[in-house]
């Protein structure tokens, strides 16, 4: 049975790419066979797993074009695949023809590998729009990345508001799983948004959060992942203890 | 002859709501006549200005349904008004009928206040769709919000290639004016990301960047600026030097 997760907010720059290129490896890691998404036209999950975008053609191909996902699939390490966003991508939100069916194109393309991963984690672009309707429609699992600031607090009510619309029109509900990332435990700010989160979800919040950490930002630019860049540093235990938390649902 | 003003990033999280929050105050306080515009969903100038989302109509009001702009403007501060982002705002990009005059709604409700203000700034969304269309097809100048991250400067050229099709398109070129921002002086990766910046784009970077402080993570959740936040703090003072900086084109 493969676990089909979303990690979206359509907040911008809480973390999505970099809670998704670690979890991914991180589970690689473990043995677990895992297939990574990048459903953002910026590419960056892509490009921070070492691949050039320019040169490859990407998910859009299958959602669009009909080609097998398998062919714009890419062994990027040991047990991990990646399906990289190609330049096509933004034409997808473009789509005016078709109406429900254009929120399907994901869903429909992921059918074809049914069974065939453990995990498969989906990056999602900061917004609402058609490319987070296919993921929505994809998955049964969402990773919330957070921040310890007002404005992400005030995105997540937005966030919940989106996702129970959806739930009510899908007729099924989502695991969700919240990440508190670029954490600062001496910023009260961030202590006030850590203490809301755990008074209205606490059931949602994985227990281990990601510290804010200068490595995180520079792995990228390597095309590495952090257990790759700095494998004895804070940031890989982080995660490593994150993946755990995701494997067995454990929250606060 | 009024300054009209995006300030845009496709990459999330740069700091596009924090940097019109307080510019658009900046101005009013030294008595040029300003008008902010929320063309985010997600609202969140509108409530770091201190106005509940939810009880308000909108520009989403003007741009579809031909209400007069004066009527969804509402001021807020001395000499500053604000248009603020009302729930129905999405349905903007959802439209799938009218072709480029989609592009144009933003455009043709600010022609019907030519002249009335000094400055207009409209924060736009963490994305390329037809809502930051709307933006550039009404605009000269571009305000882009930047960090010193990798991932923050691979975002910047990806805007700059989105930039360069408009301007082609259009047959006009945009003014553009980079501002950095949640800046920490101390970490190598900023400092490199800054070298670049000063390397590639020195005509069009604002001399003043904006320091990482815990006070403009705060400000918005009191619905204040940093003005009236904390007016003696090195983030009110940073601010009203990059006010200076844009008013007179002060770069490196
Ligand atoms: N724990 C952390 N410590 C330090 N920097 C971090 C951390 N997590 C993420 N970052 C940095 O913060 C920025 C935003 O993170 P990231 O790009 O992963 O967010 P995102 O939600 O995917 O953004 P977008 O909304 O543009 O897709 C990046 O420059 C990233 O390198
Ligand atoms: N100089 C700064 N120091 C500390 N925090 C900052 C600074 N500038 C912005 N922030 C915080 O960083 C986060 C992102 O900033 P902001 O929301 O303004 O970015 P944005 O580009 O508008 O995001 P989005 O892409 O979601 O619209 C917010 O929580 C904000 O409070
Ligand atoms: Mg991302
Ligand atoms: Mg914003």
């Amino acid at each position: 049975q493969t676990r089909v997760i979303a990690v979206l907010n359509q907040k911008g720059g809480v973390g999505k790419t970099t809670t998704t290129l670690n979890l991914v490896h991180g589970l690689a890691r473990k043995g677990y066979d895992v297939l990574a998404i990048d459903l953002d036209p910026q590419g960056q999950l892509t490009s921070s797993l070492g691949l050039i975008k320019r040169d490859i053609e990407g998910l859009e191909k299958a959602m669009l074009n009909g080609t097998p996902l398998v062919s714009v699939t890419y062994p990027v390490r040991e047990n991990l695949k990646l399906v990289p966003a190609g330049y096509g991508l933004t034409e997808v939100e473009e789509k005016t023809e078709g109406g429900v069916a254009r929120g399907k194109l994901l869903k429909n393309t992921l059918e074809t590998i049914k069974g065939k991963y453990d995990f498969i984690l989906i990056d999602c672009p900061p917004s609402s729009g058609l490319l987070v309707v296919n993921a929505l429609f994809a998955v049964n699992e969402v990773v919330i990345p957070m921040t310890g600031d007002y404005l992400a607090l005030q995105g997540l009510s937005h966030l919940m508001a989106t996702l129970k619309n959806f739930e009510k029109a899908l007729g099924n509900t989502y695991k969700q799983w919240i990440v508190l990332g670029r954490y600062q435990a001496r910023r009260r700010l961030a202590q006030e948004v850590k203490e809301k989160l755990k008074q209205y979800f606490a059931n949602s919040m994985l227990l281990t959060e990601i510290s804010e950490s200068v490595l995180l930002a520079e792995s990228p630019s390597f095309g590495k992942t952090i257990f790759e860049y700095k494998p004895s540093s804070r940031s890989a235990k982080e995660f490593e203890s994150l993946v755990d938390d995701l494997i067995i649902g454990r929250t606060y």
